[in-house]
């Protein structure tokens, strides 16, 4: 099993090479990679390794072959189809800039409570009410929804995800939800970005 | 110089003690900390030494001494006023999230060029037009923004505020923003968390 933080550093390498290639780049060298993703570039190669690819000293690593490896690395399917749960502010933000971001994961349907969202269609997605949403996971096979509700809605509706064979959940409340230990949950907190540049323009 | 790396665990860290806190637990191990926030327990202990607090084998950690302990060591200072632009369906989720989240980092005032938003109050702040955004910086010693434009103005914007004197942006957009070196810029990209989700749901 590949510990978490090597996942993430792959997904961030393969996110730069994916921006390098859109820059015309045929080339990277260790140094600049880990510069752009944030990393030492003693981990970039380490990593690289890692993925079975190496650089030459001469002329680096070629962009499109390195992501290309990374992506079967990591083998992420041709098509990933995801749910969104919450369309709100946050939630519609989400809807709009996942269609622009990734082709091969796609959020394929939107689930709400409020009877003013319910049948509306935001950014070419179509608002289900939550009361299919178990219907719709079973039968369309879906693994992986994303929460953008109030917090108080939270734990109920990531029960009934997991009850209905959702394996991973990307949680934007600020909630720790309860769940079986085979079901991943990524927290994401935008707050944790903010405080680290209040603590970098503070001088350490 | 703290690596860039340590300063995001300590700050994991001192959000999960402010939630065991609120759930009022005195101690903590090292092991549950680790479990809580992701990272390896030897890691864990490593850091908390470094800011100088042991535990004991007997009790583990006391939990609001090393929130504080953390606090202090990141001097987060009392009071830290941000400013955000770009009052679209992201920006007010933010806005109405960080109202509830972190009472010494507060967003003050936004910022945005429809006319339809302008001189409006979301979240209790109040919206102003983007042209003047550099006398408020400047009159009010702003140091850092949150940027939630559409891609193309991101640029623009970015170059505005550092201009007046920003020395720190949450960069939500997915543009790579050209800023002088001593400008701390943090992007936050919420596919990186959706793709890892997916390649843990698919199995490694
Ligand atoms: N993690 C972060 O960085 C971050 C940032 C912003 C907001 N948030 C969180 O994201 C969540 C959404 O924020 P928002 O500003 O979009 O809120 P919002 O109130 O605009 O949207 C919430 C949506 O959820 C729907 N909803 C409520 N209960 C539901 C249920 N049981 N089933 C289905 N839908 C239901 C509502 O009808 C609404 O459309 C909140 O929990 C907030 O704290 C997190
Ligand atoms: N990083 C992520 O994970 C993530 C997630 C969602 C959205 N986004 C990005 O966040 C940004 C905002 O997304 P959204 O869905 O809220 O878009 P939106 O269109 O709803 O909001 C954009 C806002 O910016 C304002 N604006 C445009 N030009 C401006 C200027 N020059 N000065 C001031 N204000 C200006 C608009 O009037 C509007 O209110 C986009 O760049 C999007 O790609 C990022």
């Amino acid at each position: 099993k590949i510990a978490e933080n090597t996942i993430n550093r792959l997904i961030v390498y393969k996110k730069e090479l994916n921006r390098l290639a859109t820059d015309g780049l045929s080339n990277v060298y260790s140094h600049k990679l880990a510069h752009l993703s944030g990393f030492p570039s003693h981990l970039v190669r380490r990593d690289l390794m890692n993925v079975g690819y190496n650089g030459s000293p001469a002329h680096g690593y070629n962009v499109t072959e390195l992501e290309k490896c990374i992506a079967d690395f990591l083998c992420t399917p041709e098509s990933v189809r995801v749910i969104l749960v919450g369309v709100g502010n946050l939630g519609r933000a989400i809807l709009d800039y996942c269609q622009q971001q990734n082709p091969k994961i796609s959020i394929v349907a939107a689930f709400d409570k409020d009877k003013n969202k319910v049948n509306k269609v935001y950014h070419s997605i179509y608002t289900f009410h939550i009361d299919s949403v178990k219907n719709y996971i079973k039968e369309n096979n879906i693994d992986v929804a994303i929460i953008t509700v109030p917090a108080a809605e939270a734990q109920e509706i990531a029960s009934a995800l997991v009850e209905s064979g959702i394996k991973g959940i990307v949680n934007f409340t600020p909630v720790r939800l309860q769940v079986p230990a085979e079901v991943y949950i990524e927290n994401l907190d935008m707050m944790l970005g903010l405080e680290k540049v209040v603590y970098f323009v503070n001088g350490d």
